[in-house]
């Protein structure tokens, strides 16, 4: 038993060593990908996306822009429902997506 | 016997971390195919209109998407700099990312539910690369591959045994 | 424990963390309507 147990041990821990590699791999591949000048052009969404998202479609929708490292605040709802923005470099752009 | 309970120990332990490294993993293939069905998408579709859409009738990603019902009243102060907001309502909200609402709109072909049809499996698994197309076929299969107690992965060129 | 923040601006960040949210924030309408049956009317909210 003692000797299948190292077995299965180090089995995990090529498992593990492998995952590590994949992960390492993809959040690389995914910042090249998001990083490149005609993704990054042709990454965006159109408002009717946006509502065909979201049940029931006729809410409000508000979209958030803003610059990297802004700390968005959610208080807890028992002392009032409210969101804060705070950006340290550059300005936030917020607005909302038309009915129609 | 004190030995085997040590190793059964650090065997659970690398089970579980495996476990999340392999949700981790997933997550980080939906956001690759995501992000790729996207701009294929859209290059498609301005190739077809022969013009990109008007500037203000896009939204360029990264965003946050806030959505609430119309009835809300929304109490908003803003800075002058336009570099700190305040946002009250009166009633609830909801608050998703980008990749949340790509998954949403279907870029990532269903794969996070295993609603994944064959055809756009294929389609998926052409979009990464070829050592992560058997995780887009076992994430094909749905939420349980994670938990699957047995799980191969095509490495370069070896076929390894990844979890028994 | 009375506020979640989370870092936006980038690609593809903070997808758990918005769920979170989303949990308080429907779990809390649950228990205000709970709370508008005792007919406690609700705070003022603070102001930037």
């Amino acid at each position: 038993r003692h000797q299948a147990l190292v077995k299965e041990v180090s089995d995990l821990g090529e498992t593990e060593q492998r995952l590590d590699e994949l992960i390492t791999k993809c959040n690389l591949q995914l910042k090249l990908l998001t990083e490149d000048p005609q993704n990054k052009k042709l990454a965006y969404v159109m408002c009717q996306d946006l509502r065909n998202t979201v049940d029931p479609p006729d809410q409000l929708l508000m979209v958030v822009k803003a610059p990297p490292g802004t700390q968005m605040q959610v208080l807890d709802p028992s002392e009032g429902m409210q969101i804060s923005l705070k950006s340290p470099q550059g300005p936030i752009d917020v607005f909302l997506c038309p009915e129609d | 016997a004190q030995e085997c309970q040590n190793l059964e120990l650090e065997k659970q332990k690398r089970m579980e971390r495996i476990k999340q490294k392999r949700a981790q993993l997933q997550e980080l293939i939906l956001q690759q195919i995501a992000f790729k069905n996207l701009v294929q998408r859209n290059q498609r579709s301005e190739e077809q209109n022969q013009s990109p859409p008007p500037q203000n009738s896009v939204i360029q990603l990264p965003f946050i998407l806030l959505n609430t019902s119309v009835r809300t009243v929304i109490d908003c102060s803003i800075s002058s700099d336009k570099c700190e907001y305040l946002f009250n309502f009166d009633n609830t909200f909801e608050i998703h990312d980008d990749i949340e609402v790509l998954k949403r709109m279907g870029m990532s072909f269903g794969l996070e539910s295993g609603k994944c049809s064959s055809e756009n499996l294929k389609i998926a698994k052409s979009l990464v690369p070829k050592s992560l197309e058997s995780y887009v076929t076992g994430m094909s299969a749905g939420p349980s591959w994670l938990n699957q107690d047995q799980f191969t992965c095509n490495s370069e060129p070896t076929q390894t045994a990844l979890l028994t | 424990r009375t506020r979640i923040l989370v870092s936006i601006g980038e690609s593809f960040g903070a997808s758990e963390k918005f769920h979170k949210i989303n949990q308080m924030v429907s779990s809390s309408e649950r228990s205000l309507k709970r709370g508008l049956d005792m007919s406690s009317a609700p705070k003022p909210l603070k102001r930037l």
